[in-house]
């Protein structure tokens, strides 16, 4: 039959994931310590995702990625006042720490958490 | 280029000095041996290293249990010096030194044990009573190992449940300031006996022989709360210590026994 009017004149939204966009973004960096040839030394974990934040930052940032006033401050500052000052950029904001196991050379065996290993997210600034 | 950790440049092409992660991976990444070029490469015991997995599996859970919010970001795992261990085995006491040179100024001390393994033919837990006898020795500088007699600390009578292969006795309030005053070398002398526990067992037998502790001196296990800005601050949610060791062999729910169970 015929279709509602509502259902003809909406257009139907695709959910933002499914676009791929270089906007500010989380992306994955696998490394192997055994790859490294370091796994001789680093007994755990086996493997260590870094990952690392690359994309473009929109103009109007806003709050949109986090980011703070300043952001938009200093985009002004390079489009208006001195293109030398750089635009924002897309960088992590947060991270996770990273626990080790080590086997020492002198025979000795070292647990230690380090402090920001793994970014968890980015933000334009 | 040269990074700057706490307060100590680290050249890419100068040994790793501390365990210090990023430099080696630096080298690594820029295909340079992390351990130096002439360090020969030992291979790690696996008794130690199945008990520090067990250690970084039970640390490194995201969400620690909260009764093991302990502030610990640190351990590390000391075994003797061998050259001493030879020279003085006809003593009842096993004169043993360890090397404290990996511990760092900013490595603060919260927990020592001294880790003996077994070797027993018991299928279950068990119980034992043991002694502990031990004494610093003050060490001269032109010997390494030297038979000084310094401060004595005898522990009255342990009891505690063998797991496995492992026993930790706690000596922390020993070594604690011997480590705080950040010397490189300890030495001690040390003597465990120890006699199985009179508990009876199902059955009415009651064992009464001393268990034989394995020849193999103790390792020193230290847990540390590293403060340099490399290492992962804990906030503490309870503000006080609490038992470190037992949250590794409570017995109740370890991991190993879980993982087992559902296995079986």
């Amino acid at each position: 039959g015929t279709l509602k009017s509502s259902e003809t004149s909406m257009p139907k939204l695709v959910p933002m994931y499914e676009f791929t966009t270089d906007d500010c973004d989380l992306y994955d960096f696998r490394v192997s310590f055994k790859e490294l040839k370091l796994d001789h030394w680093i007994i755990e974990p086996k493997k260590y995702n870094p990952r690392y934040c690359k994309g473009s930052c929109p103009r109007n940032v806003g709050f949109m990625y986090g980011s703070p006033m300043h952001t938009m401050v200093q985009n002004l500052i390079y489009e208006k006042l001195d293109s030398s000052v750089p635009r924002p950029t897309c960088v992590p904001s947060e991270y996770n720490p990273l626990s080790v196991l080590t086997f020492e050379n002198d025979k000795s065996y070292a647990y230690k958490e380090y402090e920001e290993m793994i970014a968890t997210k980015c933000a334009c600034r | 280029s040269s990074y700057n950790f706490e307060n100590e440049s680290v050249e890419p092409d100068v040994p790793l000095q501390h365990g210090n992660i990023l430099s080696p991976l630096l080298k690594a990444l820029s295909e340079q041996n992390p351990w130096g070029e002439f360090t020969h490469r030992t291979k790690p015991d696996s008794r130690y290293v199945r008990y520090m997995r067990r250690l970084y599996k039970q640390s490194s859970k995201p969400y620690r249990s909260p009764e093991a919010s302990h502030l610990y970001n640190t351990a590390r795992l000391i075994t003797p010096r061998e050259e001493c261990l030879k020279q003085n085995r006809e003593f009842f006491m096993q004169d043993i030194s360890y090397s404290l040179n990996r511990v760092r100024s900013q490595e603060h001390l919260l927990k020592s044990v001294l880790l003996y393994s077994f070797d027993h033919n018991h299928l279950s837990p068990f119980s034992l009573l043991c002694y502990l006898d031990m004494k610093e020795q003050k060490s001269s500088k032109d010997q390494m190992c030297s038979n000084h007699l310094g401060i004595q600390h005898s522990v009255p009578l342990l009891s505690f449940r063998v797991h496995h292969r492992w026993v930790e006795v706690d000596v922390t309030s020993f070594l604690h300031p011997l480590i705080q005053a950040h010397k490189k070398d300890i030495h001690l002398l040390i003597n465990l006996t120890c006699v199985e526990d009179m508990i009876s067992r199902p059955g009415g037998q009651i064992h009464k022989s001393p268990v034989e502790l394995t020849p193999r001196s103790p390792s020193l296990l230290l847990y540390l709360n590293d403060t340099s800005e490399v290492a992962y601050q804990r906030r503490s949610t309870q503000g006080r210590m609490v038992d470190l060791t037992s949250n590794h062999w409570d017995g109740k729910s370890t991991l190993w026994e879980l993982t087992s169970r559902r296995r079986r």
